[in-house]
């Protein structure tokens, strides 16, 4: 899945970094320093609907050509997550003890269109 | 939001920098608040001292809990009676409820001086709530049992059942320490023996299952 380009209208993943320090959080959230917020974002034409970005199969090719030369009924294609990884932290709760755990799902690697 | 449109990720207007950066913060804080299971930010009223938190740190060996396995928690004891010539103190802990009742494994780090007078018997107990009678004592219910021949930290196994903190999600465990066995020369000789100050702090290592339902054992089915 390409990152998004400016010109890019097509459904990409938008990445964001969060520093923890912008949120006014390093004094509870001891590691990381930060995560990376990334969303996904943009069009997705008919012929593009089922096509989870570079993993798409030779099935998929061909089915994205047949529904880009039919007049597909109109059902509509979303841009979301096909990838995410957890994301470790290690953070202090409110009686001040360390806990370190995994969240997971927190980080969007790839996005397609479903 | 996409006006009109089933699909609020494909249009919808393109926000300006400084908008879509808000954004994001305010998305990232909600994301992180939901993946840990809080609704709201903790307020830290009792940070542990840099120096123990730095040497406990240390203590949670990098991958010792497998992703999605659960939590690891270091809690930081407060010593009463730390004045007592042995090393026989009250420990007590505050961890969030229930979360002790998950742990599946559980130590007691203890620093003890180099004042160590030969081999000492520890026994660690755990003791219950107050009963309603006025005056009465607390009961407790023995742990484990423990000899600790050399001073510098131990790390002491404790049965990770046993461990019930009360509702309010305070753990209390009472330390007693004596000559082993027909050792009596030892007990003749009080003097402090357990470091309870600073970074030498007593703490607890948990890990503990995660919470949410439907993981931990059920997945193993």
């Amino acid at each position: 899945t390409p990152t998004c380009e400016p010109e890019t209208p097509l459904c990409c993943r938008r990445d964001h970094y969060v520093d923890f320090q912008e949120l006014g959080w390093r004094d509870w959230i001891l590691q990381p320093e930060g995560y990376q917020l990334n969303y996904c974002s943009g069009q997705c034409p008919p012929h593009l609907a089922g096509s989870p970005g570079i993993a798409a199969s030779f099935h998929s090719a061909v089915f994205s050509l047949l529904k880009a030369n039919n007049p597909w009924p109109a059902s509509s294609s979303c841009c979301v997550p096909t990838a995410r990884r957890p994301l470790s932290l290690l953070y202090l709760d409110h009686n001040g003890n360390v806990v370190k755990t995994d969240v997971p799902d927190m980080v969007v690697e790839a996005c397609g269109c479903s | 939001r996409g006006t009109g449109s089933v699909c609020p990720s494909c249009e919808g207007p393109t926000l300006a920098p400084h908008a879509e950066r808000a954004l994001v913060l305010e998305l990232a804080k909600r994301q992180i608040l939901e993946g840990l299971h809080l609704t709201s930010r903790p307020r830290i009223t009792r940070p542990p001292p840099q120096a123990a938190l730095t040497r406990a740190l240390r203590r949670l060996q990098p991958g010792s809990v497998a992703p999605g396995h659960g939590e690891e928690v270091i809690s930081f004891a407060t010593v009463t009676d730390a004045s007592s010539p042995t090393c026989s103190s009250a420990l007590t802990f505050h961890l969030a409820t229930p979360r002790s009742h998950h742990a599946y494994h559980a130590r007691l780090w203890l620093h003890m001086l180099p004042s160590l007078p030969g081999t000492l018997s520890l026994r660690i107990f755990r003791q219950g709530p107050r009963r309603r009678r006025p005056g009465s004592r607390r009961s407790r219910t023995l742990l484990a049992e423990h000899r600790m021949t050399t001073p510098g930290w131990h790390a002491l196994t404790l049965p990770s059942s046993g461990l019930r903190a009360e509702e309010s999600g305070v753990l209390r465990l009472q330390l007693n320490c004596g000559p082993l066995e027909g050792n009596g020369t030892v007990a003749g000789q009080p003097r402090r023996l357990l470091d309870t100050a600073g970074h030498q702090r007593p703490f607890l290592e948990l890990k503990i299952w995660a919470n949410e339902a439907g993981t931990g054992r059920a997945r193993r089915r």
